[in-house]
């Protein structure tokens, strides 16, 4: 490692209940998307404890842990994790091969959800021939396609202009109203405020928690 | 490709002066990132012609273009372009190989360039245990180390809180003020106020090209 044992996250004590939209802010390198791998079952921590739904994820094996985040839980990664061999419908349909649902279901539920993020005439496209913002949002489309009880996303606006960005923001908002929980970074004030929860952290530790008075 | 000839740019009518600070706008997908590209000598475009200083780029060969990128040009990516493999200060001291220096001063410049974008006490750090933000502030250091003529910025601050954003504008000001050329890609009026000139594209075609008024 780069250096002596750094703790990315420190005596974080946190609940989410369903339903929930909360957003979490936070400097450069103060741990929140090591939070998101851990809330996402996609990291174990180091000391401690974490329950999602009736599970004590630390006790569960790697398939289990597959298993839970496929069928539960959609992720939006900083860095979009496309698979740059496969088109932009073949990386939205990926999660859906664990959905139970035929092929034709499938590839319907992937052009919907691209649609949807204003892609219909890039189905095709691989992630190098699409910007840094088509790219992200083929990242959000695979992660609404399967409708997961929880959506993880981490600067799903970051690559976008503004109107793009609300636009997306709309999506997730419906999803919300719908019964889905979700958990959102960002670093900008009006994107954060779509939260009815806003988190702020410093240096691996949850520094406020506070109800949105805005919403 | 995904669909017949799509032009990511059409009839692109620029030039840039010597010490300009020059900000592009626009949706995603309208062609920032092409620009950039042709700008930076990355690309070449399919029709009409691309001056860079005496050089009709369109004549030169692939070594040619590669010498007059490394001694003249800085790149800050969209996606950071960082090689894995490498730590922070081996990815920052890349673009310097070409640059003359001796080694002893060639780690110290890139030292010097990790210490002012704040990641002083992670240059033996590979990308995968940096934070976003942390990777796209190794890209901007290695952008700056060498002190080229020209600067070439796609969303420097997109991964970034806004503190942390302001500190890399405060560096990328400082560099112009010096008479280094910078062109910088960004979805935030702040961050493009920054410039004296602000592009707006759509579609691939240049909207508007105005002042600053600001600035
Ligand atoms: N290799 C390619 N093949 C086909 N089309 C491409 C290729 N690369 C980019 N494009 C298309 O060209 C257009 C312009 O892309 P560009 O990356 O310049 O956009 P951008 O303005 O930087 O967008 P963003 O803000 O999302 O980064 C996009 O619609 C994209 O789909
Ligand atoms: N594999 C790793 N090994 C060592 N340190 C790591 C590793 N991954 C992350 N870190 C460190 O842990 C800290 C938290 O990283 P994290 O990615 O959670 O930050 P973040 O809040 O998401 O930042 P950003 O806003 O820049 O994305 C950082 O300081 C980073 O350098
Ligand atoms: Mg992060
Ligand atoms: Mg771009």
């Amino acid at each position: 490692m780069g250096d002596n044992k750094l703790l990315a996250l420190d005596n974080i004590d946190l609940s989410i209940n369903e339903g929930d939209f909360v957003s979490i802010m936070g400097s450069s390198g103060s741990g929140k998307s090591t939070l998101m791998n851990i809330i996402g079952c996609l990291d174990v921590p180091s000391s401690g404890e974490y329950h999602f739904r009736d599970n004590n994820v630390s006790t569960l094996n790697s398939n289990k842990l597959a298993e839970l985040r496929n069928k539960d839980i959609g992720f939006v990664f900083q860095n979009f994790n496309l698979l740059p061999r496969l088109n932009a419908q073949e990386n939205v349909v990926l999660p859906l091969l664990y959905s139970g649902k035929n092929l034709k279901e499938r590839n319907q539920l992937a052009i919907e959800a691209l649609e949807s993020v204003g892609l219909k005439d890039r189905v095709h496209h691989r992630p190098n021939q699409l910007s840094g913002g088509q790219q992200q949002r083929v990242s959000i489309a695979r992660a609404i396609a399967g409708s997961p009880k929880l959506i993880l996303a981490d600067e799903p606006t970051g690559a976008l202009d503004s109107k793009t960005g609300l636009e997306i923001m709309k999506i997730l908002n419906d999803l919300n109203a719908k019964g889905i929980t979700i958990v959102l970074v960002t670093h900008e004030d009006d994107i954060a405020n779509y939260g009815s929860r806003i988190i702020k952290m410093k240096d691996g530790k949850i520094l406020e928690d506070k109800k949105n008075v805005n919403n």
